[in-house]
């Protein structure tokens, strides 16, 4: 009864950009949470 | 003498695939779209409506903010196969704008969230819960082994837990607040000592589209002076890499039970022009928890040490040693 699904893992986006040479600024990672907080900022 | 019914095909469709990043920390599914012609949209694969006889819109319109990347979009309904289990009528999010760099570089071309429905943005049904009252499962359960080696290796499995995946007892305790997968942290540890940081409550979410661990900004400062780190560049903290066996075990107390992190799970090492790195997986949050508490954040950092399951019956999450 268990479906299983195997997963790859690939680099973050902020390292994949890194590596391009761009780097983001700092973002608070809870801001997905509070998605109305975001908008305003 | 007989008649064949020879036209089953013309209302067969090809199915159209995605990878999806399976997301604990937001509710919605969406993914790239013909309706969109951003850069990050043309680098991955775009599902087309009109290629599919089972799709019908909905004309609701989202947002949805990541942080690491945003997304507008509209909504519609299609018949969605995750490994198999088809669900039907399933609402998807179909971008049609998606600004900036970051999705450019991602791997996946939409996000399947996991999270409850209250948190959903639209109201839309998530896969989760349209596998549970379509009775698709066979326990309202599903669990994520995040391998701590290379790309492959990790498996996401719906309908129970794998116990090939994890060694010892599993340890649960109760959803907090039934929006994200948030927990109460009740202490934490550093090589056993206990810190009183968490003494009047800490709320974690856990989060397998969060790649650190995050820490309250107000505890980063004593976290990262009792492993001895040094603030590097872009709000980074670095660790002489030879002292790797002398930094100390972090541990989260979550309903009596201490679950220890040891260095090997918190630094990430990196090898660059022929040097060797060594930077600290734990990052601020400025943010507190929606009741005021500070916010933890236990993303693959913490995910790869601890084989975790999200069970929907009981709104209960249970750890074991990965």
């Amino acid at each position: 009864g268990i479906v299983r699904i195997p997963l790859r893992k690939h680099k973050s986006m902020r390292e994949a950009l890194r590596e391009k040479g761009i780097e983001l600024p700092y973002q608070d990672p809870a801001l997905k949470y509070q998605p109305d907080e975001f908008s305003s900022s | 003498d007989y008649m064949y019914i020879n036209n089953y095909a013309d209302y067969w469709n090809t199915p159209q695939s995605f990878q999806v990043l399976f997301d604990t920390g937001s509710a919605n599914l969406w993914v790239d779209s013909i309706y969109c012609s951003t850069q990050a949209c043309n680098a991955h694969t775009k599902f087309n409506p009109q290629q599919s006889s089972t799709y019908s819109a909905n004309g609701h319109t989202f947002y949805l903010p990541y942080g690491a990347g945003s997304l507008y979009g509209t909504f519609g309904y299609d018949t969605v196969n995750v490994g198999s289990i088809v669900i039907n009528h399933q609402e998807i999010g179909l971008s049609t704008n998606e600004p900036g760099q970051n999705f450019v570089v991602a791997k996946f071309d939409g996000i399947l969230g996991l999270s409850y429905p209250s948190i959903s943005a639209g109201g839309e049904t998530p896969v989760m819960d349209n596998m549970i009252s379509q009775n698709l499962l066979s326990a309202n359960i599903f669990a994520f082994y995040l391998s701590r080696g290379g790309q492959q290796g990790s498996v996401l499995s719906f309908g129970g837990m794998d116990t090939n995946l994890y060694q010892g007892q599993i340890y649960w305790t109760p959803v907090t607040s039934e929006s994200y997968w948030q927990i109460g942290v009740h202490g934490f540890e550093i090589n056993g000592r206990e810190t009183g940081w968490c003494s009047q409550g800490c709320q974690s979410i856990v989060d397998t589209g969060t790649s650190a661990l995050t820490a309250p900004s107000q505890l980063i400062g004593h976290i990262m002076q009792a492993i001895g780190a040094q603030e590097s560049h872009y709000g980074m903290y670095m660790v002489d890499c030879s002292q790797l066996n002398n930094l100390p075990t972090l541990s989260f107390v979550i309903s009596g039970v201490a679950l220890p992190l040891a260095p090997s799970a918190y630094i990430n090492q990196h090898y660059q022009n022929g040097h060797q790195f060594c930077s600290v997986g734990i990052t601020p949050t400025y943010l507190p928890s929606r009741n005021g508490q500070p916010l933890w954040i236990f993303g693959d950092v913490f995910l790869r040490e601890y084989y975790s399951i999200y069970d929907r019956t009981n709104n209960r999450l249970g750890f074991a040693s990965a």
